[in-house]
């Protein structure tokens, strides 16, 4: 990258850092773009694809904002990330689904609705990847991300998963997936919202009692979607956000993403420097994307996926933790949209042979630097972190605590360091 | 039940997608000239050639 303060010991000749386009494969005429940046530490680092949610928002978001190697400042320069994942992972950002970022088609019937056009993608792109990069074709590799991807991940694990066992290409040794403050079982955690509200103060009692009538009708709708509604998907949608925009009715200016924050009339972040520094003409020409536009966040892919919405991905994710991938779900403590008690709830519901073990098992602390930093229960596969100080965005709020959340959960290690805690919770 | 839902103008207005997604935008502080990313006629600019599917660069 032009513009990019180095210091820290790295020669700008050979950072590990690379761009480019895949024309994907079962499209008209789609491209998917991405970034790759190898690890500070070791080529042996697992690598780990980060999906930013939305949806339609695109993975520059995160990079630049959250857990990337630089972030931007505001003399337009970039600035290192101490707590980059890439610190701990060679990472890979992918603008999608197509339409968004610097991701692009010629033809609109290349625009996703559903999981199965996004995982499919994501799939062929993995193994157009790999193709393009066998040299880190053995690495563990993770599948990680944030809000609506909590769609997209279980989604695209069982893709890679499904394709692994039926031999479709070059294996890929998923390890595990995580999702943090993701939108996953949309009826648990669509009746979570009134829960939280009221247990953090946003609503009242009688608030409460009022917006918790619409929920039956929601569950209702929610069923009625399925796995293959339509209609009924959007009738659910519009249905179940009544609850959200109902509490937000009461809760003013109160910033969603991270409650302890107010917005400013519309506005909450302002993300707008990274619009800016793409824009420049020197690094359009470094990452190779010439006049191509850059869509920061696609109000038209933002509404393809309108059917899906109320999709519940949970269902997939049993199958995955019995053949031993692992899954973290993680949660900052602050954030209403897609808060801790409704991922924590489902996260509890699931099905499978751990299920026992899991829900009976201690709550521990995660400790970083000596200082309590999330509440974390694990068994087996399975962890559920709930991160202290954060809201929406973790890797933003909480950079080091979520890098070495990172690092202990691809080594293994995140159950064993968490301090022993005999304050078995029970869960609300 | 799905039908009558959606022709009741109580869930018309603030509850569409449309509206969200606007929303969002102007919660970050984005400005998107485009609502997608879609070019006229298929042009090659990413640099595919030779029947290859991915076209990288190094960043320097």
């Amino acid at each position: 990258f032009p513009n990019f303060g180095v210091g820290s010991g790295f020669s700008v000749d050979d950072l590990g850092h690379h761009a480019g386009y895949y024309k994907l494969d079962h499209s008209h005429d789609a491209r998917l773009f991405y970034f790759f940046f190898e690890s500070r530490n070791s080529k042996n680092d697992p690598i780990v694809i980060w999906l930013t949610g939305g949806p339609g928002c695109s993975s520059e978001l995160a990079m630049f904002y959250e857990n990337g190697p630089f972030a931007i400042a505001d003399n337009m320069t970039l600035v290192w990330n101490e707590h980059g994942w890439d610190k701990a992972s060679n990472l890979l950002y992918v603008d999608q689904p197509v339409g968004t970022g610097f991701s692009y088609t010629s033809d609109r019937r290349d625009i996703r609705h559903n999981e199965d056009g996004v995982s499919n993608d994501l799939y062929d792109f993995l193994q157009a990847f790999f193709a393009e990069h066998p040299e880190f074709a053995k690495n563990d590799f993770y599948i990680t991300g944030e809000s609506y991807a909590g769609h997209y991940i279980p989604a695209f694990a069982a893709r890679v998963h499904r394709g692994n066992k039926a031999k479709e290409g070059i294996h890929i040794n998923l390890k595990g997936f995580a999702i943090g403050n993701g939108l996953t079982d949309p009826a648990i955690q669509y009746k979570a919202y009134t829960d939280y509200a009221l247990d953090m103060g946003i609503i009242k009692q009688a608030q409460y009692n009022r917006i918790n009538k619409i929920v039956p009708v929601c569950e209702t709708a929610i069923k009625l979607c399925g796995t293959d509604g339509t209609l009924s998907c959007m009738a659910s949608y519009f249905v179940c956000n009544t609850i959200f925009s109902s509490i937000m009715a009461l809760a003013g200016d109160t910033n969603y993403y991270d409650i302890r924050k107010k917005c400013e009339g519309s506005l909450c972040y302002d993300f707008s420097n990274m619009e800016k520094f793409l824009s420049q003409k020197s690094v359009r020409e470094a990452l190779g994307v010439g006049d191509i536009d850059f869509v920061s966040c696609s109000p038209t892919v933002y509404q393809a996926m309108l059917v899906d919405w109320m999709r519940n991905l949970e269902v997939g994710i049993p199958t995955l933790l019995e053949d031993g991938i692992k899954l973290l779900v993680y949660a900052g403590e602050y954030d209403l949209i897609c808060n801790w008690l409704g991922n924590s709830r489902w996260v509890h519901a699931m099905e499978w042979s751990g299920k026992k073990k899991f829900v009976d098992s201690s709550e521990v602390t995660f400790e970083v630097d000596g200082v309590e930093a999330g509440v974390l229960k694990s068994y087996g596969p399975l962890s559920f972190m709930k991160v202290h100080d954060a809201g929406h965005m973790v890797p933003m709020d909480q950079p080091k605590a979520s890098l070495e959340m990172l690092k202990q959960w691809t080594q293994g290690k995140l159950s064993t360091t968490a301090t022993e805690e005999e304050n078995s919770v029970a869960e609300m | 039940f799905s039908s009558a839902l959606l022709l009741d103008p109580r869930f018309a207005g603030s509850h569409f997608p449309s509206v969200h997604a606007e929303k969002l935008i102007r919660q970050l502080n984005l400005s998107p000239k485009e609502d997608l990313n879609v070019v006229k006629g298929g042009d090659g600019s990413s640099g595919l050639a030779g029947g290859k599917r991915i076209a990288e660069r190094k960043l320097r």
